[in-house]
């Protein structure tokens, strides 16, 4: 455990919670793609089934079952208690275009041909794509609210701090995971306009709206 | 190099 890696677990956890937050403070999920939350669950799904086959530590099985729950409850809110709420008129994002390929290249460009090591190559593919949905929702809307915007830098900053971490791991412990490192750029890398907006909007106190 | 299949990241 490094200080990027730590600091990375915190901005993703502050992100699922001012996901629930948001959505439970204002009793509404308007403006937050359901598909990019389904995807999300599905890849902590796929990832941490190792938790019945792999103890690491208490922090790492505690982080594991938090983000599993936050995930599952998100969809719990969003799908069943506030579903009026729902924006799905503008979440028309086509997953199944980001989910087979990431089912196919899983299959092909992995560790180990192994379920659990499939299932694994497959959530870090999911992941660094799962937000496209939710981007997608807002430039069709042209705008995100604030609490929405937190909610994407802090998530986007997550995977950007696991970089340095990646960094830092390949030279103090000669530890580097290609498969992770590339998902990880490419996850990092589709944020970076998001990133410009937040940065030159959003921190100015404006609202994220995107130019006509 | 750790072996790949022991993944101790998030």
């Amino acid at each position: 455990m490094n200080i990027f890696r730590l600091l990375g677990d915190l901005s993703h956890l502050l992100a699922v919670i001012i996901l629930l937050l948001k959505i439970w403070k204002t009793r509404s999920c308007a403006g937050i793609s359901g598909r990019s939350q389904i995807l999300f669950a599905a890849v902590y799904t796929a990832r941490y089934l190792d938790l019945v086959t792999s103890y690491i530590s208490a922090y790492n099985t505690v982080m594991k079952i938090v983000f599993l729950v936050a995930s599952y409850g998100t969809l719990y809110l969003m799908f069943l208690k506030f579903k009026a709420t729902y924006d799905h008129n503008h979440d028309t994002f086509r997953i199944e275009f980001l989910v087979l390929p990431c089912v196919i290249l899983a299959l092909l460009i992995n560790h180990d041909f192994s379920a659990l090591e499939i299932l694994w190559t497959f959530s870090i593919y999911l992941e660094s794509v799962a937000i496209l949905p939710q981007l997608f929702m807002v430039s069709k809307t042209g705008e995100a609210e604030s609490i929405t915007s937190h909610y994407l830098f802090a998530l986007g900053t997550y995977r950007g701090l696991y970089l340095f971490n990646w960094i830092y791991r390949y030279y103090a412990e000669d530890h580097y995971d290609l498969i992770a490192i590339i998902a990880g750029i490419v996850q990092t890398v589709l944020y970076c306009d998001f990133f410009y907006l937040y940065i030159t909007k959003v921190l100015k106190g404006k609202k994220l709206q995107l130019p006509a | 190099l750790q072996s790949f299949t022991h993944h101790d990241e998030l």
